[in-house]
């Protein structure tokens, strides 16, 4: 682990006596050397190590028996600063239904996602709707509706249509059944597909969107701050899922995403099941980055 | 003006951020950089653009090792095995290995033995009907090594060329799945009188350095013979199967280039270098 690391490379040093500034470099290299591991962006690790370097040639190191905890401590605090407040604060519309899009690239879990804050939301005494805008993938209207037929929540549907005509049906759906949330599943897209990007445009545009979240897979790597960035010029993200955290993936692209776009991570999915999802905790995913 | 640069520590530094930001891991892209330092002094490689060839043929070399097509069996069928975790492009890619396959004129039998996924079954069928070939299903939770018992019978009986197993997302942390798949590779080997022909690890081009521990694990568990890297038409560059390739000699053997039918090419190391460099 780093802690490991940075005590082997203190241990050497302190018999030599005083902490010296190039002693600190070798500790950061090792630091940079974890983040990297860890699928952090390269620049944001760049402007990390920049931060923590400056606290860490500060008298609290360089005069501490214990440097490489200090360490430690420091980057731990700069990550935990990066990634945010721990706030699942979702927007709830004024005058119901609240419409809660979800967006993202393929695969990245939306679905399975959608399902899960359908009952986290029902939990909570709501009465949501699941809607299906995914018209491109074979099957994927079909799965949505097993998923909100095993949670027992309504799943609505025109089948093959426009996104954003069924967006909009969706939601005068939920107004005369009194469902106060409506859940927007859309297709996986890539941020480079004009087209694509397009239509999740024209369904953010077709009703009032309360909360778009950007769902992210926790093992995206170097790519994670592009289509961050991108999403979020083109959609007015408000946050993300970070998903299959449950695997041992380091999730660096955790502080990637949020420290490119400022943008909170709101919930994590820790597995396939249905009531795998929990709030974002910004102090257990900086230790779980530091690995 | 680009080519008449000089060697300095500037363009070293350039390029391990460009090999870093493909995903290639620090280890291999530090490795990389200091025979490269190496080289320019050995080779007397004259100028910025003399390194970056040099580079660029390195990454090739490396990529054509074990280099090859699809393994077919000396009796038919030859099984493929896909395997891979959650959502990396598993499904899609068998209906485009099998419209591939078909248009060679090869008998094509798809096995559903992803009986946990919600509509996993049903989506394989659409994709089955669309490609124009026959998948052998149960009921959805049945066991799927009986799923691949019956497709085997099926292959033998209807003469298929080609068997294409489809398999449930799984992360390689979780045991009891990956013994699940265990299970489903020691039934093919039995049926078939040895292993699958290939056990394909699907990987997701956008996935960072969790994709060389997918690898060794599932390595470990099925004997991953290729790779299958998927989603390289978006712009993540997929650098991290240069770990795979060095460090576990596991050889990739295809990509997925978009969502529809013809998006799949067998895998061509210059392109793929040369989008690294893009
Ligand atoms: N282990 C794990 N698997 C997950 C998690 N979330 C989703 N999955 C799995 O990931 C795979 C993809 O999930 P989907 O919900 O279909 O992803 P999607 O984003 O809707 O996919 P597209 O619609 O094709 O873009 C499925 O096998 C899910 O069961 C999670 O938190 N942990
Ligand atoms: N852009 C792009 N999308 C792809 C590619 N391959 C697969 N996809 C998409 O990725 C998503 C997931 O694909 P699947 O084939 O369902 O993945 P899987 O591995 O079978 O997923 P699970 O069975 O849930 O683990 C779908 O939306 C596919 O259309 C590709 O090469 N490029
Ligand atoms: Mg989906
Ligand atoms: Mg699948």
């Amino acid at each position: 682990s780093l802690t490991d690391r940075l005590q082997g490379i203190f241990k050497g040093l302190r018999n030599r006596g005083k902490l010296t500034e190039p002693d600190v470099n070798d500790a950061l290299r090792q630091v940079r050397l974890a983040l990297l591991e860890a699928d952090v962006n390269f620049r944001v690790v760049k402007e990390l190590i920049a931060a923590i370097k400056q606290r860490a040639i500060g008298q609290e190191v360089l005069q501490s028996l214990t440097p490489e905890q200090h360490v430690i401590k420091i980057v731990h605090e700069e990550m935990t600063k990066l990634l945010g407040e721990g706030e699942a604060k979702l927007q709830i519309a004024a005058k119901p239904p609240t419409v809660i899009m979800l967006v993202g690239l393929q695969g990245s879990g939306k679905t399975t996602q959608a399902g899960k804050l359908a009952l986290y939301l029902r939990k909570q005494g709501k009465r949501p709707l699941l809607a299906a805008l995914d018209v491109h993938r074979p099957a994927a209207i079909k799965q949505l509706q097993v998923v909100g037929a095993g949670l027992d929540i309504p799943v609505f549907t025109l089948g093959e249509q426009d996104p954003a005509q069924i967006a909009r049906a969706a939601v005068s759906h939920a107004e005369s059944h009194t469902l106060d949330v409506v859940i927007l599943d859309t297709a996986g897209r890539l941020h480079v597909d004009d087209q694509m990007m397009a239509e999740a445009k024209r369904i953010a545009a077709a009703v009032t969107v309360h909360e778009t979240l950007l769902v992210v897979d926790a093992m995206t790597g170097q790519d994670a701050v592009n289509m961050a960035e991108a999403f979020t010029e083109a959609l007015p993200v408000d946050g993300f899922i970070l998903t299959k955290l449950d695997s041992d993936t380091r999730g660096g692209a955790a502080i990637s995403i949020r420290a490119v776009t400022g943008r909170p991570i709101k919930f994590v999915g820790v597995g396939e099941k249905m009531d795998a999802l929990e709030v974002f905790h910004p102090d257990r995913m900086a230790n779980r980055i530091l690995g | 003006l680009m080519s008449r640069r000089g060697i300095d520590d500037e363009l070293f530094e350039e390029l391990e951020e460009l090999l870093v930001r493909a995903d290639v891991s620090i280890h291999t892209t530090t490795r990389l950089v200091e025979e490269l330092r190496e080289a320019a002094r050995r080779e007397k490689l004259r100028d910025a653009e003399g390194v970056r060839a040099y580079l660029r043929q390195e990454l090739v070399n490396l990529l054509m090792e074990g280099h090859r097509p699809l393994t077919q069996p000396p009796t038919p069928p030859a099984v493929y095995l896909f395997v891979g975790v959650n959502g990396v492009g598993k499904t899609t890619s068998i209906a485009k290995l099998a419209h591939l396959l078909k248009r060679r004129r090869q008998k094509v039998l798809l096995a559903a033995a992803d009986t946990f996924r919600a509509a996993a079954i049903d989506q394989l069928e659409v994709w089955g009907q669309r490609v124009g070939v026959d998948v052998i299903r149960q009921k959805e939770g049945s066991d799927p090594a009986a799923v691949v018992f019956d497709a085997l019978q099926a292959a033998r009986a209807r003469r298929a060329d080609v068997v294409l197993v489809d398999t449930a997302g799984r992360l390689h942390t979780k045991t009891n799945l990956m013994e699940e798949l265990r299970k489903v590779h020691r039934v093919i080997e039995r049926e078939l009188g040895r292993p699958p022909d290939e056990t394909l690890l699907v990987l997701d081009a956008t996935t960072g350095q969790n994709a060389v521990s997918q690898a060794r694990t599932f390595k470990d568990a099925v004997n991953v013979t290729g790779l299958v890297l998927a989603k390289l038409d978006g712009t993540a560059k997929g650098g991290n199967i240069l770990t795979i390739q060095n460090e576990l000699k596991i050889p990739i053997l295809l990509v997925g280039t978009g969502e529809q039918l013809d998006a799949i090419e067998e895998f061509n190391p210059k392109q793929f270098v040369d989008a690294l460099f893009a």
